[in-house]
């Protein structure tokens, strides 16, 4: 029983998924050497069938979406706690002939998380808050424009953000997430929460980060929005686990942030869970290492 | 350049880690760049390798090299110099999932994760805790930052003009303090509420998919209903199942796992088919 008169069902499970890439231009029978929009293809593998061929480089067929939220609608949704979803929703801008524009990226982000928020709301709410599943997105690299490229707010694109997300991103959160993205969700009010980190602030791919040890980096800011969370957490003895799409690898992130963010991590391991990142579309884990970060940070 | 040439000993054990470890990944980053463009999967498998050699392997051999000081309990001088003790804790650990993705770089794929909740109902029915409101945080937040961030210019003209002086030596809260001692280890280290227990890897199998639906197709089935019936996802491992099962996912259950994967071949390329969602990729 929740306050205000709202229950909430527990199972114990939770869903992590990510990187979906639909790509509206995708023609079945297309050539995967023409990124599955045009072209004829000249082998069987090289044909863009209806739901994708694993490894040929296309992104995912609208059909391979539509069905994936589906399967996951029609065997998952009730019996899971909360989806954790990383980000990327939009095709790659791969194709010469059809450049990403800033409005496409914002149209099917908009898109994708609407069918999102029909798939895990409460029907019969009037709330558009009120959700049987808390849905926790963030911000993939490929959901920016330009790709990569992402600043700290109030920008249009975090105003766009927040309008397309603003079912998914707490209200009292609406200043902080224009500034900086990120946000939290209590999944288990007043026990569990997820926090999606605006990984963009730390990646080295972002033009606009160059380092996380001044006050005007992104990153810096992120991270001391995470450590004033983070204390909040630990000081209501809440748990978390932290989201986003570019996983903290030192390849990934800019080498001071890489160490700051781990050190975060790792200090405050009495609430973090675990880290859940998409990106590298494999399926593997990375153990980081806080006492290296401290050597790196002390040596510098 | 300077941590070389001084003598630090506590920093020596890992001062070479973050040189090897850029060489080993620049075929990663050559790979990342074309991913970006989302080509075809490139150097996966280098990928992965230094993953091996640069996280598991290291963590294996400061594991082994902890068992072995712990047998002799004496720490023996080599070469004239005395033998820096390991640190095999645990804690120092925090592990990042990397998830399989949706699109099909590999099998498209996602994730279930199973975590503890007994004993949550009966705490929520004996209403033994308050659900508090954020609004008063959030709002003393933003004053916060705001002071915080405000002395970006002054900061900077002290340090220049202060170099080397205990002004530089200034709180940089961009920099946790370290965990009190008197707390104990969250979910993630030792078994309690909300600690991770299980997953589920679904994988969709495109080529058994394709397979499927065109047979449906042939079989008179119109486009949407072989779509529905060929189209699924399933079950491609679960955390506890062989040939390398985790009883539970603590991080001490991962760090297990690295230094097996760091030993056995055999595991390795189990553990490679399933980041590479069982499509059989090879650089």
């Amino acid at each position: 029983q929740l306050p205000g008169g709202k229950s909430k069902t527990l199972h114990g499970r939770f869903l992590h998924i990510t990187d979906i890439h639909p790509d509206p231009h995708y023609k079945t029978g297309s050539s995967a050497a023409d990124v599955c929009h045009s072209g004829k293809p000249d082998k069987k593998k090289d044909t863009a069938t209806r739901f994708g061929v694993a490894m040929n480089g296309c992104d995912s067929s609208m059909d391979l979406m539509e069905y994936t939220l589906k399967w996951v609608e029609d065997n998952l949704k009730d019996k899971i706690d909360f989806v954790v979803w990383t980000g990327d929703n939009i095709r790659h801008d791969n194709d010469r002939k059809i450049p990403r524009t800033e409005s496409q990226i914002f149209e099917l982000n908009e898109e994708m998380a609407h069918k999102f928020e029909k798939m895990f709301r409460r029907p019969n709410s009037a709330d558009p808050r009120d959700f049987a599943v808390d849905v926790v997105p963030s911000l993939g690299n490929n959901d920016v424009f330009p790709h990569n490229l992402f600043s700290l707010g109030p920008t249009l694109q975090t105003r766009e953000i927040y309008n397309m997300w603003s079912n998914f991103v707490p209200q009292e959160q609406q200043r902080a997430f224009a500034r900086g993205t990120s946000f939290f969700v209590e999944v288990i009010p007043g026990k569990l929460a997820v926090l999606s980190i605006q990984t963009l602030y730390l990646y080295k791919a972002n033009p606009l980060v160059d380092s996380c040890n001044s006050k005007k980096q992104p990153g810096y800011q992120l991270l001391l929005w995470l450590g004033y969370v983070l204390e909040e957490l630990r000081s209501r003895n809440m748990k978390v686990w932290l989201t986003g799409h570019v996983p903290p690898i030192l390849k990934n992130y800019e080498e001071s942030c890489y160490h700051k963010y781990t050190l975060w991590t790792n200090e405050y391991r009495d609430v973090i869970i675990g880290g859940l990142y998409g990106h590298m579309n494999m399926d593997h884990f990375v153990p980081v290492d806080g006492k290296k970060s401290w050597k790196a940070i002390d040596a510098t | 350049s300077n941590a070389k040439t001084q003598e630090i000993p506590d920093y020596a054990e890992d001062e070479d880690d973050f040189v090897e470890f850029d060489k080993l990944l620049e075929s990663a980053v050559e790979a990342s760049d074309v991913r970006i463009m989302g080509a075809k999967p490139v150097n996966k498998g280098a990928y992965m390798d230094s993953v091996r050699e640069m996280y598991y392997k290291k963590i294996a051999s400061r594991m082994a090299d902890v068992s072995t000081s712990g047998k002799n309990k004496k720490n023996k001088k080599k070469n004239g110099k005395k033998k820096k003790k390991k640190d095999g804790s645990i804690d120092r650990y925090s592990i990042v999932n990397i998830a399989g993705s949706v699109i099909p770089t590999f099998n498209p794929a996602f994730r279930v994760w199973e975590y503890n909740i007994s004993g949550l109902d009966s705490e929520f029915q004996s209403g033994s805790f308050q659900i508090k409101g954020w609004d008063d945080f959030f709002q003393k937040l933003e004053v916060n930052m705001e002071r915080d961030l405000r002395d970006e210019e002054k900061d900077q003209k002290w340090s220049n003009i202060f170099q080397n002086n205990r002004i530089n030596n200034k709180v940089d809260k961009s920099i946790p303090t370290r965990m009190p001692a008197d707390l104990n280890s969250g979910p993630g280290y030792t078994p309690q509420l909300f600690s991770p227990t299980r997953f589920i890897q679904y994988y969709a199998d495109l080529e058994t998919i394709e397979k499927n639906y065109k047979k449906a197709l042939k079989d008179g089935s119109t486009e949407d209903d072989a779509a529905t019936t060929a189209f699924e996802y399933q079950v491609e491992y679960s955390s506890d199942d062989e040939p390398y099962r985790m009883k539970s996912l603590l991080t001490k259950d991962y760090i297990k796992l690295a230094v097996k994967l760091a030993k056995y071949d055999e595991l390795w390329d189990k553990y490679t088919e399933r980041a590479f969602l069982s499509t059989g990729y090879t650089d």
